[in-house]
């Protein structure tokens, strides 16, 4: 089988100017320069290699991890790579760490729920990772019912501490990314109780282990919560459980930039309006959906080359079989996901401009647009998510029986990218959001 | 849908709404599969199909007498009302794209195909809710299946060519299946060789278990 005539054959086919694709598809020339650029750089570099992840055991693989991602730290400082790049070369690395909670979800936390004075403090000790965060929000017992949570944060007056517990077994912090064996600190979201009141869900900033020796504090039992879908795939992520024993904070630990307690244990909501919130979700959302247009296309494009290298019947009087992407059927199954890539890569570039739109009107006190937003952006992470993770399935099914080997890239790549379905809210639940807004439309 | 009649307009994703008058009433004029590359007639088939589908749900919630048990009771008619609402956005917006400027030979004539594939199978999949909602006629929705094929076609001597776009390096895409050279069967052998069961021709655990069985 001569694969390499085919493929060549099929690109002298093209009817269309492929190097002006590559620039709508990366968004820009600009995006596009940083992708090319910073692919190349981690595709080359022999400690990125990840073709011996399905045979590596869950240690194996999760010391690997911390191997890369301490390569890739590296590698960030000695080239000085942007805030950009280094975003970049964390995604063509291609293995899920904590890394990506530190940077996408714990930096993003104070940056967007911190007063000034504890951005300064706490960012610049995050961004030269001196400190390593994640974002502990599920618990055991409530996923994306963030209402429901149970861990308390109860102010003392007399020591001028909050003292975080959990009050159950289902109140313990349960899947957080990153929380199992890395990281130092947590935003831990638990409810507000000061003066006999509870106020509700609040961020606070937590230390879990020693900056010295890694151990864990007094009154912090933290651990990983055991193997997960997949072989590689999220197992190089050490998803974290955590439960507090009246463990006390310094009150100037508590995320305050959109409500405050004073000395006197007073709670003060701040001028700064709490839809701020909504719109983080937003953001989170576009990220989401973007996420899915890169993880179809992969599948996509896997199922697209091996259709037209694989062929199958159609051979008459000796001569070659037929590719299977001549075949109807494959035709029938394989474009409309085609299409659905660059459908949900499209949407995805709006809703990064509806995040701006939004973020504008917000700071303008114009909070007009926040529910539509925000329902739109729950039905099309639920759409694009479902839709994507069907279809890296049905790419699997367009690659025949190859297509369940680990080397097809399509297994690891479903079992990473499933669990969409069901983080920052299940799907039918969103929908069913979506659904209320419209009613009340 | 509740404040349709407010005079309040709807913003947004929602703007369509604003028409619920002709949108509940009007009928697709597809005449012929080709009319299906009309970013209008596409549109107007999933704007109505997703407007009558919300108005639909939200008669039946004032049936209730307490809209929660209502909510509960048509759930899955409002999970589906919603879906229609999400899928005509994403139509929406490939079609704005393709007002855009984009350069390039050849480049927007396929976006255009992959769009109305990617709206006309979204029709054929949800063919009960436009044929249901009285959006187009069963007619239509055969024409809709002709132009389909059609773009097949016009997409298939592209394919490779619009994932190579994606630009993925071998690394990244981590596939032998889909490696950009297309080599993929002695690949796929090399890749064999290199699992651990390959290490030696005789596995462990013969001596304990195999051949004890076969000696019996």
């Amino acid at each position: 089988m001569e694969g390499d005539d085919h493929l060549a054959d099929e690109r002298n086919k093209a009817e269309f100017d492929v190097d002006d694709m590559k620039i709508v598809w990366a968004g820009s020339r600009h995006a596009f320069e940083i992708s090319d650029r910073i692919s190349s750089l981690v595709a080359s570099d022999s400690f990125f290699r990840k073709d011996h992840r399905g045979v590596l055991s869950r240690k194996e693989l999760f010391k690997n991890t911390l191997k890369k991602a301490a390569h890739a730290w590296k590698r960030i400082n000695e080239l000085r790579l942007s805030e950009e790049d280094a975003s970049r070369l964390r995604f063509f690395m291609d293995e899920p760490s904590f890394v990506d909670l530190h940077w996408g979800m714990f930096v993003p936390a104070i940056k967007g729920q911190g007063t000034e004075e504890q951005q300064k403090k706490w960012l610049t000790m995050a961004n030269r990772m001196e400190i390593i965060g994640c974002y502990a929000q599920t618990e055991l017992g409530h996923g994306s019912n963030v209402q429901g949570l149970e861990t308390t944060a109860t102010f003392d007056p007399k020591s001028d501490e909050f003292v975080i517990h959990s009050p159950t077994l289902t109140s313990a912090k349960w899947w957080p990314g990153g929380l199992g064996k890395v990281s130092t600190h947590a935003v831990v979201y638990a409810r507000l109780i000061t003066d006999g009141e509870d106020y509700g869900i609040h961020g606070f900033i937590v230390q879990l282990r020693s900056l010295d020796d890694h151990s864990p504090l007094p009154g912090i039992t933290v651990g990983d919560i055991g193997t997960k879908f997949g072989n590689g795939a999220y197992n190089s992520m050490d998803n974290g459980f955590l439960m507090f024993d009246h463990v006390r904070v310094p009150r100037d630990q508590m995320l305050m930039r959109l409500s405050k307690v004073t000395r006197e244990g007073k709670y003060m909501p701040s001028d700064v309006p709490r839809q701020l919130v909504y719109g983080t979700m937003v953001f989170v959302r576009q990220k989401i959906v973007a996420g899915a247009s890169v993880s179809l296309s992969r599948a996509v494009c896997i199922a697209t080359r091996y259709s037209a290298v694989r062929r199958q019947f159609g051979s008459q009087n000796g001569g070659r079989e037929t590719q299977v992407i001549d075949y109807k059927t494959q035709q029938n199954r394989l474009f409309p996901l085609l299409a659905s890539a660059y459908a949900f890569r499209f949407v995805g570039e709006w809703l990064k401009w509806l995040y701006s739109d939004v973020t504008q009107r917000l700071q303008a006190n114009d909070f007009s647009t926040l529910p539509e937003a925000h329902a739109c952006t729950a039905g099309l992470k639920s759409l694009t998510t479902s839709a994507t993770a069907d279809g890296i399935e049905e790419c699997r099914k367009l690659c025949g029986g190859h297509g369940y080997l680990w080397c097809s890239g399509l297994p690891e790549l479903f079992a990473v990218y499933v669990p969409a379905c069901t983080y920052e809210g299940d799907n039918v639940v969103l929908l069913l959001q979506v659904a209320r807004f419209l009613m009340k439309t | 849908v509740s404040q349709l009649g407010s005079g309040k307009p709807p913003v947004g994703t929602t703007a369509y709404m604003a028409r619920a008058e002709h949108l509940l009433r009007c009928r697709s004029g597809v005449q012929r599969a080709e009319d299906w590359l009309k970013p209008s007639v596409v549109m107007e088939a999933f704007e109505a199909r997703s407007i009558r589908m919300a108005v639909a749900c939200a008669k039946n919630l004032g049936k209730f007498e307490n809209p929660e048990q209502g909510f509960a009771e048509l759930s899955s008619d409002l999970v589906e009302a919603a879906v229609a609402h999400c899928q005509l956005i994403v139509v929406s917006k490939f079609i704005e794209k393709l007002k855009e400027v984009i350069p390039g030979k050849g480049v927007k004539k396929q976006l255009e195909n992959l769009c109305y594939v990617y709206a006309l199978y979204l029709m054929h999949k949800h063919l009960g809710d436009f044929l249901g909602m009285g959006c187009i006629t069963s007619e239509q929705a055969s024409l809709a299946n002709v132009q389909i094929r059609s773009l097949y076609s016009q997409v298939r001597p592209n394919a490779v060519a619009l994932v190579d776009a994606f630009n993925y390096t071998d690394h990244y895409l981590g596939s032998v299946l889909g490696r950009y050279d297309g080599n993929v069967y002695p690949k796929l052998f090399e890749e064999a060789w290199k699992d651990p069961l390959n290490d030696s021709v005789v596995p462990d655990g013969y001596h304990q278990y195999i051949r004890p069985l076969l000696k019996q």
